[in-house]
């Protein structure tokens, strides 16, 4: 059986959040180590990658590796039910055709639980391989949220380039053109607000400014964001949770004819 | 002028 109870289970809300406008349908695959997603929107040209550590959460129990086949948008209706400190409890038997969900509240003594029906999902699952990448940029990931949704009144398409100057976000349209560039920035006392760039040779790609938008429900879950940019690469937007997962993202770039 | 290939040129499939 599979059996997780997570303190704070707005955490596992906040994921359900960031990848829901990406896909409908998704597995989450339980194992002895960890809960995680991976999945691609209905393009192939973006892919999320969730993995939360058992160390996440308080008690959990898994005797078989499974796949539980959630509709998003059904699940994401029963998490507009949690409350904020709600404990979420998740309970299904190896045969994994329901998943039993139970949101506690010991402040006010109530418990909710709900029953969701499981579906079989076939999906593709590509491997993806830990590339050295050539630029590594650390911004606060409220400052990238703002930028890409800004730049979306100036096109459609967002080019990131990484050089010496620091990482620029251009966007063209018929207004015009829009430049938003972030320098190295580590002078805050705080470090979630640092801004740090990592680069061994310049990086120019295009992305779907759409997408990047996207990616920006993961906000909630990490201060930071980590961009990894390589020549003709996918990139990766990584939200680190704590000490215990992430939600990446990766999309194919933009290429020119 | 864009174009945007999948994921699966760039990633082999499991």
């Amino acid at each position: 059986m599979f059996e997780a109870r997570l303190a704070n289970g707005n955490i596992f809300k906040m994921i359900v959040e960031s990848i829901r406008e990406l896909v409908v349908d998704v597995n989450i695959d339980c194992s002895t180590e960890e809960l995680s997603i991976q999945c691609m929107d209905s393009a192939h040209v973006a892919l999320v990658s969730m993995s939360l550590s058992q160390s996440a959460f308080d008690h959990f129990r898994c005797d078989r590796s499974l796949s539980l086949g959630l509709n998003l948008p059904n699940v994401s209706k029963i998490f507009k039910m949690m409350g904020r400190d709600d404990t979420m409890v998740l309970k299904a038997e190896d045969s994994a055709d329901k998943l039993m969900l139970m949101f506690e509240n010991d402040k006010s003594g109530t418990i909710a639980d709900f029953e969701l029906k499981l579906m079989a999902i076939e999906a593709e699952q590509l491997g993806v391989p830990d590339t050295a990448y050539k630029c590594s940029i650390s911004m606060p990931s409220s400052e990238f949220q703002r930028i890409v949704r800004d730049l979306q009144v100036m096109g459609d398409t967002c080019k990131i380039s990484c050089t010496k100057e620091g990482l620029k976000f251009s966007a063209t349209g018929q207004i015009g053109t829009g430049n938003i560039l972030m320098r190295q920035n580590v002078a805050s006392e705080k470090e979630e607000d640092h801004v740090t760039i990592d680069m061994e040779e310049p990086v120019e790609l295009n992305f779907a400014l759409r997408y990047l938008n996207f990616f920006t429900k993961a906000t909630p879950l990490s201060p930071t964001v980590i961009l990894k940019m390589s020549p003709g690469l996918p990139i990766v937007i990584e939200y680190p949770i704590e000490q215990l997962g992430h939600v990446k993202y990766y999309l194919a770039p933009k290429m020119e004819e | 002028i864009f174009f945007q290939c999948t994921l699966r040129s760039y990633f082999q499939k499991k």
